[in-house]
Order: structure tokens, then C-alpha cells, then sequence
């Protein structure tokens, strides 16, 4: 019969784009707002 | 009714490779930028903890909610990613403004005694994140060539 | 070529390697950072790396296999913890990743991007031509980190905003797409788990799908999911699944899905293609591609009480097909018959020779030509929409019979064999999509075949062909729904009376929960 796909850890019914927090095919959580790299103001790449 | 068929000798092959690399699983860290912090590992926790996150949190909103402690953390903590522009717009939002040559966040604690257009000088209220605290600052001079 | 290294070459490799690595580690702002870019590339001259297209391939060959080597040491030195040696790993082939970014993004003239773009697919060639080699000797300890961590971190590096490397966007998916088409999971099984990775990273997807202009990404992308599907299809051929392909199949599923969400035009374009390779007994993974329809098209609920499909507007527009499908009806005196039987119902030979053509083997379970089969099913429905429409009509249940299409689509359902009528069945609910001429015209004609059809085995295979598509988990194509909802509605099928309806309890009890939802 299949598999569930809504228990892939995909928000199959998001609004949003779901590649842009995409974590991989192997991952069953979308990235967090921590995992994705944001093209944030220079300054504030503080190392 | 097309039945099971049997794995040809190439097929055979390709599937030792495949159970020789299965044991080798690319993680999720493998593909992210090598950050000081906070890499993504995921680490199993009880199950009666979250397991997922909501869809709510990568919201300027929801991060409005974050205590100003929270927000310096992430902003400190989670650099380059989106989570550290979410943490800095909510900061602005709550009057708080990052100076760019000391990379610290400051607030004013009253108006300003002195306001023109290179600078403004009064007392602030800023974070130190070497201390990790926040300290009152009198006398200080905001030069707005350092106002991100 | 093969000859050797001009002597010291490995050894200014290796130290101009170690230095730059050194120079990475210290550089964290941009500024400081271009500033030691500049010295290090008068270094690099200095050396005389660069004083030939034929020393700088030789230099990268060697700073290369300085890596991997370098990973494999790290890999097996016991003393680090796992967390430390990926970060070494990283660390090292990040910094040269660093310096091949840069000076991609650096070399030829600013307004001249063949330099960039040429030494972009040199060091993706030598990188792929190590990793295959390297396959070939260590085979069961070979190792993807190294490799996977080059090609994500180099198109992430050149993926970041900067001007010049974005007018160069095009040409840089272009160079991956390549690289990663010659290093499918069939010529790099060891290397799979990493290659699914790197082709459905968020970045490359947004790239490829979304950010090159004119949807040119597109068919790029779909011969990485062919080189996918084409790999997965023997071990998939059976329903039980091992763990490694249980892992793959279902990141596959993963990135289908996205696909699914965020680009169904995508799906919807090239499905045909997917079909081909995907095996028959994926019912699932098909339905997710079938499933697919336009964001701008509104479907109409299925169950709607007399629903008229053929008064939707969309039923008059032919769905986009970019598999050139009809290069596959082979041999061409074939197509050349097949040509004058649609034309003048001749030669008669025609028909009976049909299955001459499709037959391959006599081996149970792939005795047929699928690629074949699905081409010519496809060819002959449209050229009867084409004729149908010629005389300004709209195909239906009605017009469609008595026809040179209906004659081939006749014949195949008495003539072929279990195996082979299933494929042809296939073939043709492989169609049954969203609103468009192809759903509307497979439908009425698979309606028509069971409405015609002379021996109730070939009823109840078409009601399997269907009702096995439509009793896994979702997602059903529209057009699966819309056509299995009419045949047990409309009484000139008498689909209640056969007696396959009833064979089991479990059986009858399904048409009946399937009729409730209907009604």
C-alpha cells in the first residue's frame, strides 16, 4: 500500500517552498532557522 | 504480474557498493558549512521531548516573543544563518541598535543629551557579550557611522 | 596524458596546499581575506603553477589526491573522536574549496566568464575522474566524505551572492548537473547516498528549478531523476526492499515530494520520461509524479455528481511533453507501418504483427519492450485527438470507437498476454493526470475497452490496473479518480454484475467503500 508520505517530516500542507528548508533526503525534520545560511549584513559575522 | 526478477551480476555489484556506503551514511553536518557552534547533528532526545519544530518559528513574530537574553544569544551563537537575521530584526524592534565597531547591541536608557548629525551622545544601555551582561553606559557617544 | 609530473611538482603542491590551508584558517573577514588571496596566487606564480593550462591541471590532480589521501588518513587514525575528524576533514577540503572558489571567481577577465567556466569543469573533471578511480581500486572502503564535502561545499561557495558569480549561474548549474549526470549512482554505486544528497540540496534545487531563467535548469534536473530512477528500478522491481534501497527509495520519496510542492509544472512536463524508467510495481513514487498538476489549474472534485470532464476547458489543451517519446517507436520500417495503418487502416498484416514488435524475450516478467509500449500508446492517442479534432469534434466514449486508434488498442488487449496487457494497461493509466486532451481521450478509451471487450479476463485486468493504483496511500491522479469513478457509476458498464467484483468479501467490500465515497 505505500507509505504514509506525511510522516516523511515533510509540512506537505505549508504555503511556504519547502527546497528553501529542505534538509535532505535522508533528514525527517525541515532545516531550522539555525541550519540555514542567510546572507545576513558582514558585520554581523562576528567569528 | 511481472513477478520479482533476480539481480543481474552488475546490479549484484552496484548493490555491495551501495551496502558498503549505507554503512557510511552522509550526516547532516556534512553538508553545512563548518560552523564554532552549533553544527547539525542531530542528537537523539526522550521522546516526551519536542520532536518537531512548529512552523510558527521562523517568524520575526515569534521571535519578538524570545526574551532580549534569547535574542543576544541566538544573534551571538547561530551566526551567518537565517535564525541570526530573525534574532537582529527583533532586537531592532525592540529599539535596540548593533554598533558596528564594538558588534554590540545598545539601547537608549533616555534621550540622548547631544544629537547631530555625526553622533548622538546620552546614556545606553548595551550588551556585553564577553560578560554576557547588560551594563549602563553614561557619557557614551554614538557615532552613526557605526549604526548597522 | 599519462606522463610524469615534472619533478617537484608534488612537493610545491603540497606546500603551497599546507600554506594556503594555514592562510584560510587565520583569514575570517572578507577584506584580509582577498588581501591574502592576491599573495598567494603571486606565490602560486612564483612557483610557476600557473604558467601552463597543463601545470595548473597537474597541480590541482595532485592537490586533489593530496586530500582524499589526507582523508583517509584521518579516517582511519583511531586517536580522534568522530565530531574531531569530520571537522579536520572539512577543514582542509573547505580551504581548498576556498581556493578553487576564488580563483574561479577570479581568473580571466571580469567581462570574460569561458575562463571561469573552464576551469570550473577542469577541476569538477579531475575531482570525478579521482573519485571513479579511486571507486575502481578501494571498492568496498572507498569512502564518499571527502567527495561529497568537495562538490557541496565548491557549489555552495560559488553560489553565494556576488555579481559576477551570478551572471555565471547558468553555466556553473550546468557544470554540477554534468559532473553529477557522470557520476550516477550506476557508474558511482558507492558514492549514491552522497549523490542524492548533493542533487537535492536546497541550494541546488533553487538554482536548477527555480533561479536560472526560462526554466533552462529543467531538463538538467531531469536526467539527474532519470539517472536516479534508472539506478533504484532493479532493486525496486521487488516489493521487498533491503535496507540500503529502503533508504534510498525513500529519499527518493522525500525529494520527490518536494518536487511535487513547490514545481508539479515540472513534474507534469516530464513525467513520460519517469514513467519509462520507473518500474510498473512503484505504484506509489508514479502516483506522486502522476498526482502532479499545474498551481494555476483548479481541479474540479472528482466526486461531483455528473461531473462533464469533456465540457472542462482544460480537456481541449494538450498537457507539455518534453520526452521526445517518438524517437523510441523503433525500427523505423515500424513506425513507417504503423504511420500508414493510422493513415489507411493498411496493411492488415499490421495488426497481427504488432506483437512481434513489442515482444522482446520470452523471459516471465520482462518479456516486453516498456519504452516501446508506452511510446506507441501515447502516439496513437494523440494522433486520434489530432484526427477526432480534425473533424471539429471532442473525442468522447462515443467517437473514439471504430477507428484505426481503437483498432491497435483492440488488438493489444486480446492479442498480448497477461504480462503485456498489463504493460499496455499501464501505458495507458499512465495518462490519467490532471484536466488536459491526453486524460480526457485515455479515459474514454479505457472506458471503451472494457465496454468492448470480448472476455472478462481483460475487464477485470483493466479494474486491477486501476484499483491497484487507487487502494495504496494517496496521492491519486485526478484523472485515475475521474475514470474509475465512472466506470462503477455509469450501469452501461454493468460493472457490478461481473463476478470478479465479488471474488472476495474483502474485495467486494472495497468497490463498495470506493462507491460510497463516490455517491
Amino acid at each position: 500500500l505505500g507509505t504514509d508520505l506525511t510522516g516523511l517530516g515533510l509540512n506537505l500542507n505549508s504555503q511556504e517552498s519547502l527546497h528553501p528548508t529542505f534538509a535532505g533526503p535522508f533528514a525527517d525534520q525541515p532545516c531550522r532557522a539555525q541550519d540555514v545560511d542567510y546572507n545576513v549584513p558582514p558585520e554581523y559575522l562576528i567569528n | 504480474p511481472l513477478g520479482p526478477s533476480l539481480l543481474s551480476k552488475e546490479h549484484q555489484m552496484q548493490f555491495q557498493m551501495m551496502e558498503a556506503a549505507y554503512y557510511h551514511l552522509p550526516t547532516p553536518s556534512d553538508s553545512e558549512k563548518l560552523t564554532t557552534y552549533f553544527h547539525r547533528t542531530p542528537v537523539q532526545t526522550p521522546a516526551h521531548y519536542p520532536q518537531s519544530q512548529l512552523p510558527i518559528y521562523d517568524t520575526v513574530e515569534f521571535y519578538q516573543r524570545l526574551s532580549t537574553e534569547t535574542l543576544f544569544f541566538v544573534f551571538y551563537y547561530m551566526e551567518g544563518s537565517k535564525a541570526q537575521y530573525l534574532a537582529a530584526k527583533a532586537l531592532k524592534k525592540q529599539s535596540w541598535r548593533f554598533h558596528t565597531k564594538y558588534m554590540m547591541w545598545f539601547q537608549r536608557h533616555e534621550e540622548p543629551k547631544i544629537i547631530n548629525d555625526d553622533y548622538e551622545q546620552g546614556t545606553y544601555i548595551y550588551f556585553d557579550y564577553e560578560k554576557w551582561s547588560q551594563r549602563k553606559k553614561e557619557g557614551f557617544t554614538f557615532e552613526y557611522k557605526y549604526l548597522e | 596524458n599519462d606522463c610524469e609530473d615534472p619533478p617537484g611538482l608534488q612537493e610545491k603542491t603540497e606546500f603551497l596546499l599546507k600554506d594556503w590551508v594555514s592562510i584560510y584558517s587565520q583569514s575570517n573577514t572578507v577584506t584580509r581575506e582577498t588581501k591574502n588571496f592576491g599573495s598567494f596566487v603571486q606565490k602560486m606564480n612564483m612557483y610557476g603553477i600557473l604558467k601552463t593550462d597543463d601545470l595548473i591541471t597537474r597541480f590541482f590532480r595532485q592537490a586533489t589526491q593530496f586530500c582524499i589521501d589526507l582523508v583517509y588518513r584521518i579516517l582511519s587514525d583511531q586517536t580522534h573522536n568522530p565530531a574531531q575528524v569530520k571537522a579536520k576533514i572539512f577543514h582542509w577540503i573547505d580551504a581548498f574549496v576556498h581556493l578553487i572558489a576564488l580563483l574561479v571567481r577570479h581568473s580571466g577577465e571580469a567581462g570574460n566568464p569561458t575562463t571561469k567556466i573552464n576551469l570550473l569543469n577542469k577541476v569538477l573533471g579531475i575531482v570525478l575522474g579521482i573519485l571513479l578511480k579511486d571507486q575502481d581500486i578501494r571498492g568496498n572502503t572507498f569512502s564518499q566524505l571527502g567527495y561529497h564535502r568537495f562538490f557541496l561545499m565548491l557549489f555552495l561557495e560559488l553560489s553565494v551572492p556576488d555579481t559576477v558569480l551570478e551572471s555565471l549561474m547558468h553555466s556553473i548549474v550546468t557544470a554540477f548537473s554534468h559532473t553529477y549526470h557522470l557520476l550516477n549512482p550506476v557508474s558511482a554505486p558507492g558514492f549514491c547516498y552522497s549523490w542524492i544528497e548533493l542533487i537535492s540540496h536546497r541550494t541546488f534545487i533553487g538554482r536548477i528549478l527555480a533561479q536560472i531563467a526560462q526554466q533552462k535548469g529543467w531538463p538538467l534536473y531531469a536526467q539527474l531523476l532519470m539517472d536516479l530512477f534508472n539506478f533504484l528500478a532493479p532493486f525496486l522491481r521487488n516489493a521487498e526492499l533491503a535496507k540500503p534501497v529502503q533508504i534510498m527509495y525513500k529519499g527518493t520519496l522525500r525529494v520527490l515530494l518536494v518536487l511535487l510542492h513547490d514545481f508539479p509544472e515540472f513534474l507534469c512536463d516530464y513525467h513520460f520520461g519517469f514513467c519509462d524508467v520507473i518500474p510498473p510495481n512503484c505504484i506509489q513514487m508514479r502516483n506522486i509524479i502522476l498526482a502532479a498538476f499545474p498551481r494555476n489549474m483548479r481541479l474540479p472534485d472528482p466526486f461531483t455528481p455528473n461531473l462533464k470532464v469533456d465540457m472542462l476547458n482544460e480537456t481541449a489543451t494538450a498537457p507539455k511533453i518534453c520526452s521526445n517519446y517518438v524517437t523510441n517507436i523503433q525500427p523505423g520500417n515500424f513506425k513507417k507501418d504503423l504511420d500508414s495503418y493510422l493513415k489507411a487502416r493498411a496493411p492488415v498484416t499490421f495488426l497481427s504483427e504488432l506483437r512481434s514488435h513489442l515482444q522482446i524475450s520470452n523471459e516471465p516478467g520482462s518479456r516486453y519492450n516498456i519504452p516501446l509500449m508506452n511510446a506507441l500508446v501515447l502516439y496513437v492517442g494523440t494522433q486520434a485527438i489530432a484526427h477526432i479534432r480534425s473533424k471539429n469534434c471532442v473525442p468522447s466514449t462515443s467517437n473514439i470507437a471504430h477507428s484505426a486508434h481503437m483498432d491497435i488498442f483492440q488488438n493489444l488487449a486480446v492479442d498480448l498476454d497477461t504480462e503485456g496487457r498489463y504493460l499496455f494497461l499501464n501505458a495507458i493509466a499512465n495518462q490519467l493526470r490532471y484536466p488536459n486532451s491526453h486524460t480526457h481521450y485515455f479515459s474514454c478509451a479505457v472506458l471503451h475497452l472494457f465496454a468492448e471487450a470480448n472476455t472478462e479476463v481483460i475487464q477485470e485486468q483493466i479494474t486491477r490496473v486501476l484499483l491497484e493504483r487507487l487502494i495504496v496511500n494517496r496521492p491519486h491522479p485526478w484523472g485515475l479518480l475521474i475514470t474509475f469513478i465512472e466506470l462503477i457509476k455509469n450501469p452501461i458498464y454493468k460493472f457490478w454484475d461481473h463476478d470478479f467484483v465479488h471474488c472476495a468479501p474483502e474485495i467486494a467490500k472495497l468497490f463498495e467503500s470506493v462507491a460510497r465515497s463516490c455517491m
